[in-house]
């Protein structure tokens, strides 16, 4: 009986966690900040529903825009996606990290979104926002 | 403090007030490039504005989506970073005098278009029925637009486009309105007027509506409207606020 309980409250604390970040319109998959785990992509939803501009937004009804976060610790695999220099600021990181700051993880590759919304006028605007959507991250 | 090591990407965990999340809105409408507030609701009003346009415009819509998928563009929109079709429309007519040419003409308000933008093309669109006199002729539409008013005198006017089709044909006629982009990006808040003749084999003007042109009383998915293509002339500086 214990152990649902304090899976419930884990449960529970997970909810909080994901609701606190639920700002109007933005989720987040919740785990994203506590995992020791390496740098990846994580999912990050932005709804035009939550924020209410349905009205004026056809489409779309919100964008997955994904965020990097994670460990950039030496020595990076390939899938960390870092360079030579990340390689060897990570290195000298290990021996001076007061004076060296930790390899950031970060988008690599982002891509565009198109959205069509009413302006005022009630004409049809199609926009294309370029470096919406995070497609890969890596240590930088 | 450094001293005591916090996970490196923990964000700050509070509520928002209801300023803080107004702003944060402005702010992901100013990141997205769109207009600060939203439409209204949609007034009864909006339900009789034309289709014709939105219709079009979620087509292209899914084409630019496709084209972030690698699929092929569609024309003038590979170039363009913005399309804005308008439909805030006034239509005058001359059709009932039988000694002057007739003409259709459309006035648009071009005030919405952002600044900083460069238009890449435009194009006027306007939806012919199948007509039936003259049958089964060749008739040639040409466009204008009306760079000056004179009350005492015909306008002055500088052509755009010319198109020739059968009297029998139906669907949409595309006409290429990009000449006159020079011009109204000079002067905005200066209502865009295009003039439409319809012309016979043999010179004879004639009443576009005859010719199966339809205008404002068309049903609304038939309604003709403006499209512009835009390219940001140079990328948003995003006031700090």
């Amino acid at each position: 009986a214990v152990r649902p309980l304090k899976r419930k409250r884990q449960l529970n604390k997970t909810n909080q966690m994901q609701h606190s970040n639920k700002h109007a319109g933005v989720f987040d998959d919740g785990h994203g900040s506590r995992g020791r785990d390496v740098c990846r992509r994580h999912e990050l939803y932005v709804s035009f529903r939550d924020l209410g501009w349905l009205d004026s937004v056809i489409a779309p009804q919100g964008y997955s825009a994904y965020y990097c976060a994670g460990e950039c610790n030496y020595p990076m695999n390939s899938s960390m996606n870092s360079t030579n220099h990340a390689n060897m600021q990570a290195l000298i990181h290990l021996t001076k990290p007061d004076v060296v700051p930790k390899v950031c993880c970060v988008p690599t590759e982002l891509s565009a979104i198109s959205v069509l919304y009413y302006d005022r006028s009630n004409n049809v605007i199609l926009r294309k926002e370029r470096n919406m959507v995070v497609q890969a991250c890596g240590c930088h | 403090s450094g001293h005591r090591l916090r996970p490196p990407y923990v964000f700050p965990q509070r509520r928002l007030g209801i300023h803080e999340r107004r702003d944060m809105q402005r702010e992901i409408l100013a990141v997205l490039g769109l207009p600060e507030l939203p439409r209204p609701r949609a007034s009864p009003a909006a339900s009789r504005q034309p289709a014709s346009a939105p219709l079009f415009m979620l087509d292209l819509y899914h084409a630019m989506a496709d084209d972030d998928n690698g699929g092929p563009p569609p024309p003038h929109l590979g170039r363009s970073d913005l399309v804005m079709s308008f439909v805030n429309m006034v239509e005058r007519d001359r059709t009932l005098d039988y000694q002057e040419p007739h003409w259709k003409e459309f006035l648009f308000d071009l005030t919405q278009i952002p600044a900083g933008e460069a238009v890449t093309a435009a194009e006027f669109r306007i939806y012919k029925e199948p007509s039936t006199h003259p049958l089964n002729t060749t008739l040639h539409v040409s466009m204008f637009e009306v760079v000056q008013e004179h009350s005492n005198r015909e306008s002055d006017l500088f052509f755009l486009d010319l198109q020739t089709l059968r009297s029998g044909d139906e669907g949409w006629l595309v006409l290429d309105i990009t000449a006159a982009s020079d011009r109204w990006l000079l002067s905005h808040n200066k209502d865009l007027g295009l003039r439409l003749y319809v012309e016979t084999q043999d010179g004879h003007s004639m009443d576009p509506g005859l010719a199966g042109l339809l205008g404002q009383q068309a049903p609304r998915s038939r309604q003709p409207f403006m499209v512009g293509f835009f390219r940001a002339s140079q990328s948003p500086v995003r006031a700090p606020r």
